[in-house]
């Protein structure tokens, strides 16, 4: 019911000399992107349903953040507390095994990070700056219209291990009934120093 | 220590000077690369005119009329992060730059992520947004970028190979489309910087690069477009000009050794890992 057709057709008016180049006219350009978010969102359903499949998720939702660079994420946002905890499905469309830091928005430092095992593993909460929170809300008020659930917060930090062309999955779980968790970083300003 | 403080846990380690906490060297502790490292702001405002007289900075033409330096005496704000898997120097240069730079435990490059804009304009002047890398390497007027992402094509200052180059501007007339990177050498390293989307760029001084970051400008340069190259995002009629976010991606290796790094990763670059969300009962997932 649902196609990469949109993402097709999307991408191939974008191969336009002037859009590769950044010489069309404003209206032009947000007539590019409109049409590549709307072949995104089609496709999203395509790629959630493929990984839900993949990872035995089943008929649970599976959903992608694209406003993750300006740290907007609903479902890392929300308060995952109490029997629920957040799946995230990391996937290398590389040919070789990669090793990064994964960095997704959250609302709380009290938090752990399992890896498919269920062992828990390293990561790392970032405060999230003032200037990040006027980027998240200007681009959440530009795109989506509205305000953005939680300004501030955090960025946890984990390192992912993928294996080529295919993925890994890890838990960030409610650190109750837990000894340890991630790991809150040391700030230091100017005046520090 | 010092005048100076380090950042990064892992190989790679970068200083900064405690004062006005400004880059000032990297440091590869694994392979012994240490290099000066200093990194500046500034911006070209453009030319204002049409196509008969003062050719106008637009879409198609870069054509700076002078050089505006964005803090130079240092960055009087600033922010370290620590902690076990990366560390994180924030500067907020003005109202509208920010500059997150992170150095990962286990990886050997520094990561410059900037935010810009939206750019003023109220003085009647279109801008555009570049920073600079500067390093000791003795490049002797050289640098080298990429073609479309494929093989790096060497470049020579104020030199064309096929004919006579006349240069009229010195800025303009040697930058270069950059979609992989751009990399600079000596007899001993390289110093390459890698970005995440396509920018222009240039080596103007031995040892230096710079990369365009953002552009804002109010006059149509005549060449077809029609339009100022003044991109806005309007919200309920209160119109701003645009904000980007981007990364650019700093290594300086021992002469010959970068290149593995600047295609290997520069793969990495175009294809992130790819991350999707669920949720599930704690008793359940595993």
């Amino acid at each position: 019911e649902h196609s990469t057709d949109g993402l097709g057709d999307a991408l191939a008016i974008a191969q336009h000399h002037d859009a590769v180049s950044g010489t069309e006219r404003l209206h032009v350009a947000n007539d590019y992107a409109l049409r590549l978010s709307i072949g995104y969102k089609e496709a999203e359903k395509v790629v959630a349903s493929s990984l839900a499949v993949l990872t035995t998720l089943g008929n649970n939702s599976v959903y992608s953040c694209p406003l993750l660079n300006v740290s907007y994420c609903p479902p890392s946002e929300a308060n995952f507390t109490g029997v629920k905890s957040l799946i995230i499905v990391v996937y290398n469309p590389l040919g070789w095994t990669r090793e990064e830091v994964v960095r997704i928005p959250v609302s709380t430092e009290n938090v752990v990070v399992l890896d498919s095992t269920g062992s828990e593993i390293e990561s790392q909460l970032l405060p999230a700056s003032n200037f990040s929170s006027l980027v998240k809300n200007y681009h959440v008020k530009a795109y989506l219209g509205e305000s953005a659930v939680n300004s501030g917060g955090y960025w946890l930090a984990f390192s992912a291990l993928v294996p080529p062309l295919g993925f890994s999955t890890y838990i960030v779980s409610n650190k109750k009934g837990r000894e340890s968790r991630s790991v809150l970083s040391s700030i230091y300003t100017s005046e520090d120093f | 220590s010092g005048e100076t403080f380090e950042v990064g846990e892992g190989n790679l380690v970068l200083l900064y000077t405690k004062n006005d906490g400004k880059l000032t060297r990297y440091s590869n502790i694994r392979n012994s690369v240490s290099a000066a490292a200093e990194q500046s702001f500034k911006y070209y405002t453009g030319y204002n005119g049409t196509d008969r007289v003062f050719q106008a900075s637009g879409a198609y033409v870069f054509r700076p009329n002078g050089t505006i330096p964005i803090n130079p005496e240092g960055y009087i704000n600033f922010t370290v992060i620590r902690g076990p898997l990366l560390d994180e120097v924030h500067h907020q240069l003005n109202e509208w730059l920010y500059q997150v730079t992170r150095v990962y435990k286990g990886k050997e490059h520094a990561e410059f992520e900037y935010t810009v804009g939206p750019v003023p304009v109220d003085d009647g002047f279109g801008k555009e947004i570049v920073t600079q890398i500067s390093t000791g390497l003795n490049t002797n007027r050289t640098f080298y970028t990429d073609s479309n992402g494929r093989d790096f094509v060497k470049r020579i200052r104020d030199f064309r190979p096929d004919w006579e180059l006349d240069v009229h501007q010195p800025i303009a007339g040697n930058y270069y489309p950059i979609n992989l990177g751009v990399y600079i050498e000596d007899e001993s390293m390289e110093a390459s910087l890698l970005v995440d989307r396509a920018v222009g760029g240039s080596s103007l001084e031995d040892g230096q690069i710079e990369l365009m970051l953002h552009r804002r400008l109010l006059n149509d340069d005549s060449r077809g477009v029609g339009e100022a190259l003044n991109e806005e995002v309007c919200i309920l009629g209160d119109c701003k000009g645009l904000m980007v976010q981007g990364k650019c991606y700093l290594r300086i290796d021992k002469l010959g050794e970068g290149a593995l790094w600047r295609r290997r990763f520069g793969q990495e670059i175009y294809s992130p890992l790819l991350l999707a969300f669920s949720e599930e009962e704690e008793s359940s997932w595993l």
